[in-house]
């Protein structure tokens, strides 16, 4: 319903624009509607401002930037109904470092009393893990878990 | 209700019984291409009532059963159980006893299922009404799978409107 | 033309199938045509065999053996009419460590006087780059060349 | 023939004028997000004689221009010049006393191109029919841009067929 869509669209948006300054450090971002007239036909747009960089469509960002405002909305919709763990499979492939410290500082900070359980291959984010599992295969198919040292 | 842990027999590549525990915070899953991290978490989301094969990554529902390996015979069954903590007080009545929820989810290669909560034989029906309950059942944004960040950044702006819609 | 078709499709799967070996220690993989009857008309589809697995379409690997298969696709096309550059902007960031050591190990092997221009996040990979640029933005939206020292 | 430096000038988010030489083996190009470490393929690809707006993340050929931040104004033109070691012995034959072939490419906002081989003007077709000449123009599996690996990984049986028919 047309309602429906309004409450949650501003719910979402409102998340959105506040996780988007904690990620693009000083710089903003928010969702738009391709036509307020006709809330039950529109589309949304993902809008970002970079720091020192003008607000632009999704597309037009580098491919860093593109996979945190994906991962941001994805968030900003998980906040409006959290559940008590999040798993979150290898999100962090096209993140920097700097980047990679930021994404999991919004895990942290809205989040705090959650679970998360994050796939990944970047060490930076398993320095940040409090918990770490390895996953490999000693005998070819078939899985087996094993502890992990990081030096 | 936090998630304590979860046991995975025979689903996917996991021919061994393989235990998880989880504690508060973040834990990081790691390890080499191909080795099972992402079959961790199409165990969970099966484990949670995921109906659609699609969302497994496999066509079908007996796909997830161990299908054998180079010294491995296929197995006839697959079994996730994920073990919460009973925290949150939401939980239906019957439950309120006990300070841990176990639910279990099995399959067989003729294709029945059994479910089973705290190992007494249930219906989906009960695991699906106990997720609702305790709000564990949104499984649409707490599961972020594997190129799903790719799919957020390629969506239409219909496909978007689609996404907010779900979240309603 | 048919011809020209049959030629193009037996040259790349030569390349793809010496290749495979080499990403997947101890495995092996194919192109095969879905519709052999038709030259004209069949589409192309990717096989792959994971060392102790069974042969499979590309779309049952895990994440990072689909990207292998692709990027050795894409390299057994490039060995046709190869370049003296080539340019590869972040291929490698569902990779493991030892499947970037791998990937790295194919370039040199197969074209030792090629050039390539590497674009990557992967610390592995930049340890093995023979010369490495910095890119920066130190002023908003102005992009700048810096040194690297890697630790 | 081998490339040996890159000039970047005006060139999308390169303000200032921007050189990179390459000597052989692997260069790496890093740095964190958003910096114009993928502009520099862009550039390239555009040197080379891209015309497709679509290969160069931009709707207009002008997108190429850098068109401003917070503290500077967009400029008017943008100019890449690729300095290439002429070893081959493939280079047309005008050519022939060069040790060094640079072809270089500008364009204006009002659309207008230029086009130069060792600083000398030519037309567009020069510098395709050098780039055949000594087999450096097949663009399609020497440029390998972001994204393109996920792009085969999601092909059709068709697309990839293409893709085949497009190296015969
Ligand atoms: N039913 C099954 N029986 C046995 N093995 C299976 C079954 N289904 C999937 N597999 C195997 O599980 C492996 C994939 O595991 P998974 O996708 O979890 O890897 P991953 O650790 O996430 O790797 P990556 O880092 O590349 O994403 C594949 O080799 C696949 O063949
Ligand atoms: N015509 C232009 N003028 C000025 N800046 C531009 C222009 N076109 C693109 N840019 C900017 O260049 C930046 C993108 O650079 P690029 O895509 O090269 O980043 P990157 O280093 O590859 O990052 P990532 O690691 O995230 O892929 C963007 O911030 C974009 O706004
Ligand atoms: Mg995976
Ligand atoms: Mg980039």
């Amino acid at each position: 319903s047309r309602e429906r869509f309004r409450d949650t669209f501003y719910k979402v948006n409102e998340n959105f624009k506040e996780i988007l300054p904690l990620v693009f450090t000083g710089g903003k971002g928010e969702l738009i509607l391709t036509d307020e007239s006709d809330l039950l036909e529109t589309g949304v747009e993902i809008m970002v401002q970079p720091a020192g960089k003008s607000l632009r469509h999704i597309s037009l960002l580098s491919g860093g930037e593109k996979a945190l405002s994906a991962i941001s909305l994805l968030f900003a919709l998980y906040l409006i109904k959290p559940t008590p763990f999040c798993l979150l499979d290898e999100v962090d492939s096209p993140l920097d470092d700097a980047n990679v410290d930021r994404f999991v500082a919004i895990l942290r900070q809205f989040a705090p009393n959650s679970q998360f359980i994050v796939i990944t291959h970047n060490k930076k984010t398993m320095e940040i893990a409090d918990t770490l599992y390895g996953i490999t295969m000693e005998e070819p198919g078939v899985s087996k878990v094993v502890s992990v040292r990081l030096n | 209700m936090k998630i304590k842990a979860v046991d995975i027999l025979g689903f996917k590549s996991f021919f061994k019984k393989t235990s998880l525990s989880f504690l508060p915070g973040i834990t990081g899953l790691v390890g080499p291409n191909g080795c099972g991290k992402s079959n961790v978490v199409d165990a969970i989301r099966w484990a949670l009532g995921e109906q659609s094969a699609k969302h497994l990554r496999g066509s079908l529902m007996e796909d997830v059963i161990f299908n054998g390996s180079r010294e491995k015979k296929p197995l006839g069954m697959a079994e996730v159980s994920l073990t919460f903590a009973n925290d949150n007080g939401n939980a239906p009545v019957q439950y309120k006893e006990f300070s841990e929820i176990e639910i279990t989810r099995r399959v067989f290669r003729n294709g029945e299922s059994e479910y089973y909560i705290n190992k007494t034989a249930c219906r989906l029906k009960d695991i699906t009404e106990l997720f609702l309950d305790t709000g564990v059942g949104a499984k649409a944004y707490s599961i972020i799978e594997q190129g799903r960040v790719d799919t957020i950044i390629n969506s239409k702006p219909q496909e978007l409107r689609m996404l907010i819609e779900e979240a309603a």
